[in-house]
């Protein structure tokens, strides 16, 4: 090799530019006239589907945005996420792991002292290194009780508070709330906040119960009894001990809206508010958002931010574009492209959305507590294709998205009740 | 990845004036980040 190495002549000659553009030129034409290809015959088959009265086929989304995005959009995104994911399962050798992991470590900032197995040799692959568990009490949960907590290790990447239904995504690029979460209320087994199984606005003002606006934290009513949820996570029959989080301090409280602004208030008719609107109107609030960016060196199992029931789930099967900051400044609407979790419910305040948000590398998403769940995976897309052609046969337009709702083991929350810190799952890799 | 929270917190209401000017409006949400922040599990985002 030394020799090699010295006595080698090196001669250094210009890249044939010309023939490396007329190359990309010949395979940029190719590529154009294949797509012009498929869209004819796309097209072609759904006349003939039409015209025979059959469901036409789920289109695939085609972002809008720069030469990078163009090019990520013509690749097969979730196959490649899959491969991703069955090749980071295979078996490390014995010796190979603790340098590798360490490497790993060393290039993406993990922390392995937090790690809670010690020994790196436990993990036979990269996968289950990337799932990884932390000691106990490597992070503690802030002490007050009042606060929203981070759900997991990342950077911040936008926060804010939601006005018109959009999320500002970048400066002046925004994306609707009815894209990220879905345009339809919830199928839900709990009392609908506008629903008539429930005592309506009105006659709650006329009764003049304290707070009885909020029909949000009256979960359900049992036998006649009804159970508020303050009531029942710092009640001594609480399962599971859940913290007493609610704020019971009440100079901290804001003060009631006149019955005049309440009025005013519900002047505005169910119908034309979007579902997940703030539905209280004796305290007045907002819709606040917050983006929390994974890197692939952070611990990526989640925790719950506040004590909350989940009460449905919905998924998107979408794509698997890579989230990384650059992309979700140049590609708009990412969140609402890519394959994800909506976990829905409510808490203290009312409503509570939690969106996991798959990645080209993390396109799986675990949810402890939802065994059927599956992402990132052949016979969601199929399902998903088969539930567009349903749709499209009933003549609906489809919602994009699978919906589950949760039983719980509280049938009096009506849905999955989780604790402030409590882990709800995990993103994994491929 | 990528999480993405959105919530109902209260919005807050202005303090009368013989309550006198205070920073945090009764009752409102604050956040307790900046952009850009990294953040670990637990830590808080914001305080209602």
């Amino acid at each position: 090799l030394n020799s090699g190495l010295k006595n080698t002549k090196i001669k250094w000659e210009p890249i044939p530019i010309a023939l490396g553009v007329s190359f990309l030129g010949v395979w940029q034409l190719y590529r154009v006239q294949r797509r012009e290809r498929h869209t004819q015959i796309e097209r072609k088959e759904n006349e003939e589907a039409e015209s025979l009265g059959r469901p036409k086929k789920r289109e695939r989304i085609r972002p809008s945005g720069p030469w990078q995005v163009q090019i990520m959009s013509t690749l097969p995104l979730k196959a490649l996420s899959r491969v991703w994911g069955r090749f980071n399962e295979l078996t490390i050798p014995y010796y190979l792991r603790v340098p590798g992991f360490k490497l790993y470590s060393f290039i993406f900032g993990v922390n392995l002292s937090e790690v809670a197995e010690p020994d790196l040799h436990v993990f036979p692959n990269l996968a289950s290194f990337f799932y990884r568990t932390l000691k106990p009490g490597a992070r503690p949960l802030d002490p007050n009780p009042n606060a929203v907590l981070s759900p997991a290790d990342g950077k911040i990447i936008q926060f804010g508070i939601i006005e018109h239904g959009e999320v500002e995504q970048v400066k002046g690029v925004t994306y609707s709330l009815d894209a990220l979460l879905g345009s339809t209320r919830p199928k839900s087994r709990a009392p609908s906040i506008a629903g008539s199984e429930t005592k309506s606005s009105e006659e709650h003002i006329k009764s003049g119960e304290q707070d009885a606006i909020r029909t949000d934290e009256e979960f359900a009513n049992v036998n006649g009894i009804s159970y508020t949820l303050p009531n029942l996570f710092s009640g001594p029959e609480s399962k599971g001990g859940l913290p007493t989080e609610m704020p019971t301090d009440q100079s901290t409280a804001p003060a009631p809206s006149s019955e005049a602004e309440v009025r005013a208030d519900l002047a505005l008719s169910d119908a034309s508010r979007p579902w997940w609107a703030p539905a209280s109107t004796k305290t007045p609030s907002a819709l606040y958002y917050c983006v929390i960016y994974l890197a692939p060196g952070d611990y990526h199992r989640f925790h719950s931010p506040v004590s909350w029931v989940v009460e449905s789930r919905r998924h998107f099967a979408g794509e698997l574009y890579s989230v990384s900051p650059y992309l979700q400044r140049t590609l708009p609407g990412l969140f609402t492209l890519n394959e994800r979790v909506v976990l829905l419910g409510r808490w203290r305040w009312g409503f509570f959305s939690y969106t996991p948000v798959g990645a080209t590398n993390v396109g799986s998403i675990k949810i402890n507590f939802d065994r059927e769940l599956r992402t990132n995976s052949l016979n969601t897309d199929t399902a998903a294709d088969r539930a567009a052609e349903e749709a499209a046969a009933r003549g609906e337009p489809y919602s994009g998205f699978a919906e589950a709702t949760y039983e719980g083991a509280s049938q009096v929350l009506g849905g999955y009740s989780l604790k402030r810190g409590e882990e709800m799952g995990g993103f994994q890799l491929g | 990845s990528t999480i993405v929270l959105v919530f109902e917190a209260p919005k807050g209401v202005r303090p009368t004036l013989d309550e006198g000017y205070q920073e945090k409006r009764k009752g409102e949400f604050k956040w307790n980040i900046k952009d850009g922040m990294k953040v670990k599990v637990g830590e808080a985002l914001g305080f209602v």
